[in-house]
Parts: structure tokens; sequence; C-alpha cells
């Protein structure tokens, strides 16, 4: 017998201004799902059941990158992708494409159990959701403002960006008043403004 | 990203990833957090999820590679996660959260910061961003 240990992020790669209460709300969703994975290892279940819980819990609030607060596409759609490993006989079950799957890793672990797969994709996994009754919402429902704007920002600068929150509001993070057409990393350099 | 890493007190470990992707990305891209050895890996030894540039974490295998040093190096967790950082991101930022077996949870990443939370059973907790 060993002592239990969880572990969660949220992405790596943060945006050097992202404003304090930003930081402070991230914390709390952090430490809100470390706690429900605590108390699901204190009550013996399984670690697969544990990482699944964790990540719906993680998915559900719109603060990070998945489920309901996704990045989205150049078509400003959410398309979600998730996987799920167990070390015991290393099973595995991963989706991609998903974009009305409210919790995609539920779905990564259908694939894993109750498929002869490893891994679907688009179409293909949209189908055996609803053969298998996992919840499914609007595509709207993943999408929120904060990501509209970002998308908006990411177009301007004609860049794909990574795991990045941008302050939405960049007049209280930059001093710069003039738009300087300087990029740095294929953001403006506005956005660096009081490095 | 976001992602989960568990071993439960029977040794049994687990790893689990789920994203949006990139912001403004092309429609059907495919990033690594579905790739099993890329984005997420887990096997007797250990649980690993990581976070970051998918490109990157994709041609380095990142997740498993760490499992792999541990096992033909003998690498402890921590070591393998900062070796893998180090040795198989080339330019590539990323990060990552690990858990062992043996009840040890690691982390690394060499980007500016990265959301994570660590619990252990003898009571150690964080949570950290930068």
């Amino acid at each position: 017998m060993v002592g239990w240990a969880i572990a969660v992020h949220g992405g790596a790669g943060v945006d050097p201004n992202l404003p304090h209460h930003r930081q402070e709300e991230a914390k709390q969703v952090l430490a809100r799902c470390l706690n429900m994975g605590i108390s699901a290892l204190r009550s013996s279940l399984p670690a697969v059941d544990v990482v699944e819980l964790v990540v719906r819990e993680l998915e559900s609030d719109p603060v990070f990158n998945s489920g309901r607060g996704s990045a989205l596409t150049e078509k400003g759609t959410a398309e979600m992708e998730a996987s799920i490993m167990d070390g015991v006989g290393r099973r595995c079950g991963a989706v991609s494409g998903v974009t009305t799957v409210k919790n995609p890793i539920s779905l990564a672990r259908l694939v894993m159990d109750k498929s002869p797969h490893s891994y679907l994709a688009f179409a293909g996994a949209e189908e055996f959701a609803r053969l298998h009754g996992a919840e499914v919402v609007d595509n709207d429902y993943f999408i929120t403002e904060d990501n509209k704007g970002m998308l908006k920002l990411a177009k301007e600068a004609n860049t794909i960006m990574f795991d990045y929150r941008i302050p939405t509001v960049l007049s209280d993070t930059c001093g710069a008043s003039v738009e300087n057409p300087l990029q740095m990393n294929g953001l403006p350099i506005s956005v660096y403004a009081p490095e | 990203t976001v992602g989960c890493v568990v071993v439960d007190a029977q040794g049994r470990c687990a790893a689990a990833t789920s994203t949006g992707g990139l912001m403004n990305k092309m429609c059907g891209r495919i990033g690594d957090s579905p790739l099993i050895g890329a984005g997420t890996y887990a096997c007797g030894l250990c649980g690993v999820s990581c976070t970051g540039e998918g490109e990157a974490i994709i041609r380095g295998t990142l997740a498993r590679d760490v499992a792999a040093v541990m096992e033909y190096k003998g690498l402890g967790l921590q070591a393998a996660v900062d070796f893998v950082v180090k040795e198989r991101l080339d330019e590539g930022k990323a990060g990552m959260i690990a858990v062992s077996r043996n009840g040890e949870v690691g982390c690394g990443f060499n980007t500016n910061g990265m959301f994570r939370g660590f619990a252990t059973e003898d009571g150690f907790v964080e949570v950290g961003i930068w």
C-alpha cells in the first residue's frame, strides 16, 4: 500500500499580465477540483475514475481551455479533444473533433470501456456519443465572450495562440497608448508593454 | 488544456487530458492531448498529462518518454520529468504533471507559468501558477 497522490493542471503558458483577480479565480478552480479528487481518493475510488471525475469538473468550468471555455477554431466554433489512460493494463481511450459532447473526457472513457477501439474522431465520435447516451449540448454552450474576444485578437495578430489568457481590457495592463506595429511571438508588442 | 494524474492507495496510476486546442486553429487540427504517449500516458510506473505547444509534444512523445526514462534509465519521477522537459522539447514550449506508483507528484515546464495543483496523502497540498 502506498499513499495516494493527485496533480491537476489548467494549461502552460500564462499571460505575464494576467490580472490578479484572474489568477485568484484560476487558483480557486484548481483548489476546488483538487479537493474533489482528494475526497474521491479518500473514498477509495480507483485512479481512473478520479481522473475522469476531476477533468469533468475542469471541463465544466469556463476558466480553462477545455469543454466550456474552449479555445475557438478559425471559424469561431469549439472543436474539442480528450484522452484517458488507465495504468492498470494500459487501457486507453481518446476522442477528437467533438463539437456537441458536454464532457469530452467521459466520451474518451466510453471509447476505452465500450468500444473495440482506442480513438474515435469527428462524426464517428459524435455518433458513438449518441449511441451511448453521452450528454450533448449546442456548440454555443462551449463559447464564451472572453474567447470570442481572444479569437478576434488572434485574427488581428494573424496568429495561432497557445493556452494563453490575454487580458480582455488591454488598456489597464499595457501602458502603450499609440498602437505599435511591432510584433513579438506573433502578438502586438503592446501586450508586453509593461515588461 | 486541462489534465489530471492520480495514483490511488493501491498504487494504480491513471491520466486524463482535455482541451479546446489552439485559439484560431484550423478546423480538423488535432493536437497532443488526445494522442496516447504524447499528451497523455499511464502505466504501472506513472501517470503523465502534458500541455503547451501540441506539435512539439507530439514530436517528443513527451508523456511516454517520462515513463521510458524511469524504466530504462532508472530515474526517479521528478528527475524523469526534468530530463524530458529539458532534452525532448527542442525549441518547443510545454509543461506536464506526473505521479508515480510510489505516491510522488512531479511537475515541469519551460513556459513562464503553468496553472497547477498537487496533493499527497501525507498532507502536502500546493496550488501555483508561476
